[in-house]
């Protein structure tokens, strides 16, 4: 690979908390 | 038939293909089965960061936001889950800890921001992220490392706390100086007791297997400072409470004792070549304790060089030991009240918070220092006993 000769698109990121409401793991907990 | 010839490093792109349907798979074996204490053991260390990264990069390579965006979120998931089952095994959460460094400074060596590429090998430099900046992802990652790092301190805590007033307050190790009591108090420990009593010794050990532990796994230099002195924070806060509270641990050959174990800590630092990590300066308060036990308590000139040295005591500390220093022979003498008297005239215009106890929760707050890896990422090679054959090497 070589470094872009465009720029990169900024990837925005949900925050800590907003991450896991999202996950597509499994809980354990839930039943 | 055809021959499987092994491709050459140099082919090697140092990135890791896998098909979208395989990422709960990869966190799965990577991050959520993976022990520390076992397979772990003969990885290089921040391997599991290494491979993640080159996922990362092979998702980014071939232009798929979307590819990107899940495997940060299921790493960073997978990594909080095995964390909240986990939290009190300090092998785990160091383990986490120095992998989550790694993979953030992942992030940062290979960004495409100069800043970050000036120790990068000509190599490194052309194995930059193509298409995306992952720059708020980085600030997730931080958030997500201060988490586990405070846990690392609360777990390290647990262990060590119920070591800390016997090893460095009860357990006596000088011979000769101690072995006559204070008059009139009792003996807090029998015998049998003295059997199960962690000592100096113990916590010493304890130190050196949190720090091999650390190593083992790679965690930045830098930050095993930061422990450290929390550590070393931990340990001379709750041995001066307990001095603070009780009697009997206000004498003369207490101090000394005190004095020896300190030197002790000093020696363990010194040869981990740590000397320089602050963890020393937060024993302060519990050296000045210990030295005003054992300095003359009588005339002004005392008075004087006692509020001069207990510079790290607050008043309500320095008043409340010498209200409980007790002697321990016949040469020594209790504190008259017209000298406790003196000393706090001479300290009523310092300015300090009246609090008498030390907090023993606080924590200092933790910087990761950028630390960029000369490793190849072409030449990083699977070990099987991972079971990530389903990765392919680019």
């Amino acid at each position: 690979s070589r470094p872009p000769s465009h720029p990169r698109v900024l990837l925005k990121a949900p925050t800590l908390q907003e991450m896991e409401e999202m996950s597509i793991l499994e809980d354990e907990e839930s039943p | 038939r055809p021959v499987n010839i092994p491709r050459r490093e140099k082919d090697f792109q140092g990135m890791l293909e896998y098909k979208k349907e395989d990422e709960l798979k990869l966190v799965k074996n990577l991050i959520l089965e993976l022990k520390p204490r076992g397979v772990a053991v003969n990885l290089i260390p921040g391997l599991p960061a290494y491979i993640l990264f080159m996922c990362l990069r092979h998702a980014d390579y071939v232009n798929d936001d979307q590819k990107v965006r899940t495997l940060l979120t299921s790493t960073i998931n997978s990594i909080k889950k095995i964390l909240k089952k986990r939290g009190d095994d300090f092998e785990t959460v160091s383990f986490w800890l120095s992998n989550t460094c790694r993979f953030l400074h992942c992030l940062k060596q290979y960004s495409g921001d100069e800043s970050f590429m000036k120790h990068n090998t000509p190599k490194q430099n052309d194995h930059c992220l193509s298409n995306f900046d992952l720059a708020e992802y980085r600030q997730v990652l931080s958030d997500l490392a201060i988490q586990i790092y405070q846990q690392l301190i609360k777990c390290m805590e647990s262990i060590l706390q119920p070591m800390i007033v016997s090893g460095m307050l009860e357990h006596e190790t000088i011979q000769g100086v101690s072995g006559v009591k204070p008059t009139g108090l009792r003996k807090r420990t029998s015998s049998i007791a003295d059997e199960g009593t962690y000592t100096l010794e113990s916590i010493l050990r304890q130190l050196s297997a949190f720090h091999s532990t650390m190593c083992q796994h790679g965690t930045d230099p830098e930050l095993i400072k930061q422990v450290v002195k929390q550590q070393f924070y931990i340990i001379g806060a709750v041995t001066l409470n307990n001095l603070l509270l009780r009697k009997d641990m206000c004498s003369w050959s207490k101090g000394m004792q005190i004095r020896y174990n300190v030197s002790q800590l000093e020696e363990w630092l010194r040869d981990k070549s740590l000397m320089l990590c602050g963890a020393k300066e937060t024993l302060e308060p519990l050296i000045q304790a210990a030295q005003l036990l054992q300095v003359k308590k009588k005339t002004d000139e005392d008075a004087e060089a006692i509020c001069s040295m207990c510079n790290s005591l607050s008043t309500s500390q320095i008043v409340k030991v010498l209200n409980l220093y007790t002697p321990v022979n016949e040469f020594e003498e209790r504190v008259s009240v017209t000298f406790i008297r003196t000393i706090q005239t001479r300290l009523r215009d310092r300015c300090e918070t009246p609090q008498l106890l030390m907090d023993t929760k606080i924590i200092y707050p933790v910087t990761f220092p950028f630390n960029p890896s000369s490793l190849a990422l072409e030449t990083i090679q699977i070990p099987g006993s991972l079971n990530l054959a389903f990765l392919t090497r680019v």
